[in-house]
């Protein structure tokens, strides 16, 4: 996850 | 993608199809609370608004997808479709009372003041206090459907899963996500009460049963 990146978790 | 993380996806899907399993060959919804189908319709619409705009695999996006529709699909079955076998003498919790918190933690806590993350984080804390109309509706009635016990154990195995996934995630990776753990940790203490009685009742093969 990062804030900018998007959360890569459901 | 880590193990558990996986397995507690799986344990989200199986959660999600065994309670639209169990209302639709039972068409009823009896013993399912529907305030908690309400919210979590909520947390899914809340966390996945980045469905459309960042791709992170097909599995992220089918997983989205299915969570949204699924969601959709039991409260239409519970309030519409067997809207007679709803039980809302029993699902009187005040919904109100965690989404306002969750919404009011979201603009405080959040990883940025933008409309997604605050939506994001929202979603994660709604996610944790969900459960709570459930909960509250298996002690009122004093009794839950074995495979009413078993959905939620599925649905609190889930998150369990993703702890491990964040131990592991911060061993291996070194970097956690301290708003989703947290929650997460939160999510999972609330369905302590609900995992005792499942082992210690319906694993032995007797019903759920609160014990007044």
């Amino acid at each position: 996850f990062s804030g900018h990146g998007g959360h890569d978790e459901l | 993608m880590t193990l558990f993380r996986l397995a507690g996806d799986l344990s989200h899907v199986l959660a999600i199809l065994l309670l639209l399993y169990k209302i639709w060959t039972t068409k009823s919804a009896a013993g399912i609370s529907g305030k908690t189908q309400l919210m979590f319709c909520m947390v899914y619409v809340t966390r996945y608004l980045d469905l459309f705009t960042s791709f992170i695999s097909v599995y992220n996006s089918t997983m989205k997808v299915l969570f949204i529709s699924a969601s959709v699909a039991t409260v239409y079955l519970i309030y519409f479709k067997f809207k007679a076998t709803y039980d809302g003498n029993h699902d009187t919790f005040r919904m109100e009372f965690v989404i306002v918190p969750a919404l009011i933690l979201a603009l405080i806590w959040n990883y940025a003041f933008t409309f997604f993350e605050i939506s994001w984080a929202f979603s994660i804390f709604l996610e944790a206090v969900a459960i709570l109309p459930q909960l509250f509706m298996v002690t009122k009635t004093g009794e839950a459907e074995n495979i009413t016990s078993h959905y939620l154990f599925a649905l609190g195995s889930y998150r369990a899963l993703y702890i491990l996934n964040w131990i592991d995630r911060y061993y291996f990776e070194g970097h956690w996500d301290p708003i989703a753990v947290t929650a997460g940790i939160v999510q999972t203490v609330l369905y302590g009460d609900f995992f005792y009685l499942y082992f210690t009742r319906v694993i032995k093969g007797r019903k759920l049963q609160v014990l007044p």
